[in-house]
């Protein structure tokens, strides 16, 4: 980033901010740390695992949808306790969060992934990627898994993760933004907390540029996602119409 | 306004319909 424009903060300052968002991220995480870890790890059984598989394509779509919706409604809130997102303007809060949600959701993925397995919690058990194969998109759903299993690999904490969360909600190079230059102060600021926060955490040097890695890898996996759903929404327009969340359509529908 | 009814739901909201 330019030195001109990048804030002055104290550590202080930063402490408190890594904290602050630390605290939105736990209040708003679907699953707590105390519940995942009674979670029995337990993966579907074949019987249920053939079961998800025989289920029509737009059946396990629209599941698979409402899953994303409710995890998404999660990262809306967590959005809106970041300093600073509420007093940027309705169109840039919207426009963050189209493109930025389902981002949040993928990072916070890592949290529920059992990396021994491959497999993700979904529907109350941990599956894996075959359980996802009624949907037709075996290459998007590998991806994803191969996605997690890296973001495990890097062992982030959780105030890693929620301040990791904030920087790719904040993005500023989105576009349609109105105050883009509000925008880069927040996230230039979130920046600044993630690399204090790996320094506190004592992470090699590299830490942040594999951060950086992730949102390149995050933002191709997104894109995926939406030309496959134009793709599915083509073949079953009234499906989507009639039993999709309003919410996900808003957000990915176009 | 209308194409993103829901997201400003959630924005306005003090708390989400979600229970958290």
């Amino acid at each position: 980033s330019d030195g001109d424009t990048s804030p002055t903060v104290s550590m202080a300052e930063l402490d408190h901010l890594v904290q602050t968002i630390s605290k939105s991220h736990l209040e708003t995480c679907q699953y707590l740390r105390e519940e995942l870890q009674q979670m029995s790890w337990q993966k579907f059984p074949q019987d249920e695992v053939e079961s998800y598989q025989s289920k029509p394509r737009e059946v396990m779509w629209q599941l698979c949808a409402v899953k994303i919706t409710e995890a998404i409604q999660y990262v809306v809130e967590f959005a809106k306790r970041i300093d600073g997102f509420m007093d940027l303007c309705q169109n840039d809060q919207i426009v963050l969060l189209k493109a930025g949600s389902l981002e949040v959701v993928l990072v916070r993925m890592c949290r529920l992934f059992d990396s021994q397995n491959n497999s993700v919690y979904f529907d109350g058990k941990f599956a894996g990627p075959d359980v996802f194969r009624a949907l037709g998109c075996d290459d998007l759903i590998a991806s994803v898994f191969d996605f997690a299993s890296s973001m495990c690999s890097l062992r982030l904490s959780e105030d890693e993760l929620a301040v990791f969360s904030a920087f790719l909600l904040l993005s500023a190079d989105r576009s349609w933004l109105q105050e883009k230059l509000q925008v880069e102060k927040l996230q230039q600021k979130t920046q600044l907390a993630l690399q204090h926060v790996l320094q506190k955490n004592r992470r090699e040097d590299g830490a942040l540029n594999k951060l950086r890695c992730k949102v390149s890898a995050l933002r191709s996996l997104c894109t995926r996602h939406t030309e496959t759903l134009s793709a599915f929404r083509a073949v079953y327009p009234d499906v989507v119409r009639t039993h999709f969340p309003p919410l996900y359509k808003e957000l990915f529908g176009a | 306004k209308e194409k993103h009814k829901i997201l400003h739901q959630l924005l306005q909201n003090s708390t989400s319909p979600v229970d958290l």
